[in-house]
């Protein structure tokens, strides 16, 4: 279709524009309640203090999430869809009016929690981290295949919880690999931090220094 | 836009023959993981002992939810939706080919997993049903007012886990009457069985018996 077309072309233009400053961007997709803010608030606390890093947050209402990253001293900017269930390339341009990306070494960018939508839109970013809590079910990967296709890194998140919930994950991580063969896949909890080095170490180790 | 106007007439359609011949069609709505399926396995067991009920479910891929409500004796039939981030009225009534519903007491259907496109569609319904669980944050009808705005009845889900998780039991509440002030709420736990029997004392009651 003729609209996703014109994303992608954005898109692509946002990837040189990021590219040639050397500014990492990072987004990450999920089901409602999946844990990325909460994730991003650690990242950005934990990640600013030898790195300049920002943040834009997609929501149909609200600027919660906004305020919450806020939190961290890190620039953040909500993008308010109304009723679109993703943020697609325009948004994304719009939002950074007015910021010198190029002073930035990360960039993270929150979707719109829905396991469906954002998947066909892409947002020039590097890297795309797709979320899975271990309280949604194991399943997940199988019905919703396509955002994991279209995602670099999946990420079990709120490890802490999956005693609590009887948690399967074997079970979980042979299903992203039925539908994503060989995917890298991480293990964490916002709660009690456990992973979070392995995650900003893979964040960090992807980026050249050449800034 | 005329998609919706379509399937608005459609869905009006598909409720005066629901009505006609008293089948009370009662669907359910929610993000991916919030025990949708969970909640009907439950449901579709107790209620068959003494009404004819029956289920459709609604998933991008894999026949999984069919397969598990079938396992209550039910007549369940999966629609595949390939891409499509929602149920529509067209596809309700293409899946009923071939079941008389006027040999229903009870269609249950289950939507997408998706808090933002399913509320756009009207399936034809009496009820619906929006279901957030103890896990997934409180903030969720203020971020996703939409979904709330045209459900009936809001169930908050998976209660068991609320003192693993810290779940916030009136935040949730008060958030959901900030969005639809007066909305009822029932809590349940598909797990330990707590307010379902209250659920199904909706269901039947609301029913008239002019069958
Ligand atoms: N136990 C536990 N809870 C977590 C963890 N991460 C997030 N949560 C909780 O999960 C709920 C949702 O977290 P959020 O970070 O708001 O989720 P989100 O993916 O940003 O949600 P949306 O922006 O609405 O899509 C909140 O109640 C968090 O406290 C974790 O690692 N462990
Ligand atoms: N502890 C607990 N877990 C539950 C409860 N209900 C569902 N679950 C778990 O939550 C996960 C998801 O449940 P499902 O019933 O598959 O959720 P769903 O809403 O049908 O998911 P989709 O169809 O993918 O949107 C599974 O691991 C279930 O075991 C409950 O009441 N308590
Ligand atoms: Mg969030
Ligand atoms: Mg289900």
């Amino acid at each position: 279709r003729k609209v996703l077309k014109e994303n992608d072309l954005l898109a692509h233009r946002l990837r040189d524009r990021f590219q040639s400053v050397g500014t990492r961007v990072v987004s990450l997709v999920s089901s409602p309640g999946s844990g990325k803010t909460t994730l991003l608030e650690r990242l950005l606390t934990d990640l600013r203090r030898e790195y300049r890093v920002a943040a834009l947050v997609g929501d149909l209402a609200t600027e919660n999430d906004a305020a919450r990253l806020a939190r961290s001293g890190a620039p953040v900017k909500q993008i308010t869809t109304g009723t679109v269930c993703h943020l697609d390339a325009g948004m994304v341009e719009r939002a950074l009016e007015g910021w010198a990306v190029e002073d930035l070494d990360y960039l993270f960018i929150e979707n719109v929690g829905n396991l469906v939508c954002p998947s066909s839109f892409d947002l020039g970013e590097d890297l795309r981290l797709v979320l899975v809590s271990t309280t949604e079910g194991e399943d997940k990967p199988l019905k919703y295949p396509t955002i994991f296709n279209t995602a670099d890194v999946a990420l079990i998140t709120k490890l802490d919880l999956a005693e609590a919930v009887g948690f399967d994950l074997e079970l979980l991580i042979r299903n992203i690999h039925g539908v994503r063969p060989g995917m890298p896949i991480l293990q964490v909890s916002a709660r009690t931090g456990e992973g979070i080095e392995g995650l900003e170490h893979l964040l960090i180790s992807n980026h050249t220094e050449s800034k």
